[in-house]
């Protein structure tokens, strides 16, 4: 090798043109494979449409049935293991993926039935102490990204962003339909739009009049566009109307007025967030007030981790948005390779405000946790047997019966909001 | 499974963790 290397003449030739001209294909060609991944493509209403885009490795396992593997999943992980099993297997599965067993709930391990009973475990009261802090995190997991969000786009990774509008959905007054919720009809209570025309105060707490005396619309089932004013806009339908029936939590009106009042003191409440007019509106209705901004993170919950979550502050849902979609995976991995990843998985998009506005939190389903439980949302059934729709559509329920004076259901941080289940 | 929290703020909210940090529920993350 060393006489090789020391006694082997340098010759210099020209290359043969060919090989230059080949050379040069070569590269427009990974241009414009470059640029086409880049390419937005558009639908009629000027709406992104969203696609499948990644390496090859993505375009495979996107052919994969993964809702129905999904599915399967959930199906085999709910079946109920023999008791004298239960101790050895769940202390396999916190080994290997690195659950504390000290702080789980009950801690008897042969009191879960099945694998996805385990997954789904409570823990201890005050195993998780809550920071004062005005946003706390609502899971247990890893904050993968958080950030600003410029021109209406988060940054899923380094580079590669999707649309806040495809996100948390899109106003398409074509397809409004009326969506409301059960409890809503039942009470045939009056949901006239909140402005900024007349508030009461009563308890340091300001609400409309018309909240309070009910309005001038006529009674009877409240159609989305009688809906309180919101930062989000006007519901739409792409999928079939549904109703939104609010499980009211098992408390005495009395408990729930001490409920709705701490949220709303917590909030600095105000009934009507004016949040029209603001310096940013997107197509999705998304806007900010001069002076804020909108900020994204994304928390990433690994397999052993807590799977159930908490809501991050206290504010009002107002509304969901269920996007049924794919079920990729969401781990680091993917979110590295698969744009758009969080636009075209399954996901529940829930939209309310807080002191400061806007706020929404969007659990995303993945191949192994398929299902997303949200506790006041009866009608809510994800990954469920079926085609699903295009992306970017979806079925919008409110829950403004859940709360006369908060127009939503209002939720203290920390409070225990739902969680992900097995398939 | 993942969240994301999207959310209008003041423009002097900070974010007090750091990408890539294990967080668990009630931990603060911004104020």
């Amino acid at each position: 090798l060393i006489n090789a290397w020391t006694e082997t003449p340098t010759k210099w030739y020209p290359l043969p043109l060919a090989v230059g001209a080949l050379l040069l294909v070569a590269m427009q060609y990974r241009k414009k494979v470059k640029r086409a991944s880049k390419e937005v493509h558009v639908d009629e209403d000027g709406m992104e449409v969203i696609r499948l885009k990644g390496p090859w490795h993505v375009h495979v396992i996107g052919a994969l049935p993964l809702r129905y593997i999904s599915r399967l999943w959930g199906h085999v992980n709910s079946l109920e293991l023999p008791v004298w099993f239960r101790p050895i297997g769940f202390r396999l599965y916190a080994v290997a993926f690195g659950c504390n067993l000290d702080e789980i709930e009950p801690s008897d391990l042969r009191a879960y039935r099945s694998l996805g009973d385990f997954f789904y475990r409570k823990l201890k009261p005050g195993a998780r102490p809550v920071d004062d802090a005005i946003l706390v995190s609502p899971a247990d997991g890893r904050m993968l990204h958080f950030g600003t969000i410029e021109d209406l786009h988060i940054e899923q990774v380094k580079g590669i962003t999707y649309s806040l509008d495809a996100l948390l959905g899109v106003e398409h007054p074509k397809s409004r339909i009326s969506v409301h919720s059960t409890l809503a009809h039942e009470h045939n209570r009056d949901m006239s739009v909140v402005d900024d025309r007349e508030f009461a105060n009563v308890n340091g707490i300001d609400y409309s009049l018309d909240q309070l005396i009910g309005g001038s619309s006529t009674p009877g089932t409240p159609t989305s566009e009688d809906m309180p004013a919101s930062p989000v806009a006007t519901p739409l339908k792409f999928g079939a109307q549904i109703d939104a029936s609010v499980v009211e939590p098992e408390r005495s009106i009395q408990e729930t007025l001490v409920h709705d009042a701490s949220v709303a003191l917590e909030m600095g409440f105000k009934a009507s967030v004016p949040l029209t007019g603001g310096k940013r509106r997107s197509t999705s209705g998304t806007s900010v007030k001069p002076g804020n901004a909108l900020y994204f993170s994304v928390i990433y919950l690994a397999p052993g981790d807590y799977h159930r979550f908490h809501s991050p502050t206290a504010w009002v849902v107002e509304k969901r948005r269920h996007f049924v979609g794919e079920l990729y995976s969401v781990s680091p991995y993917m979110a590295k390779r698969l744009e758009n990843l969080f636009v075209l998985n399954e996901r529940v998009a829930l939209l309310g405000r807080w002191r400061h506005g806007f706020f929404s939190m969007i659990p995303v389903g993945a191949t192994n946790v398929g299902s997303i439980k949200i506790n006041f949302d009866q009608a809510l059934s994800t990954n469920v047997r079926g085609r699903p729709p295009p992306p970017g559509t979806y079925t919008e329920a409110v829950y403004a019966a859940a709360s006369p004076i908060l127009n939503g259901q209002p939720l203290t941080a920390a409070q225990e909001m739902g969680g992900f289940c097995l398939g | 499974s993942t969240i994301v929290l999207v959310f209008e703020a003041p423009d002097d909210f900070e974010f007090t963790v750091k990408a890539g940090q294990k967080v668990k529920v009630g931990q603060r993350l911004g104020d």
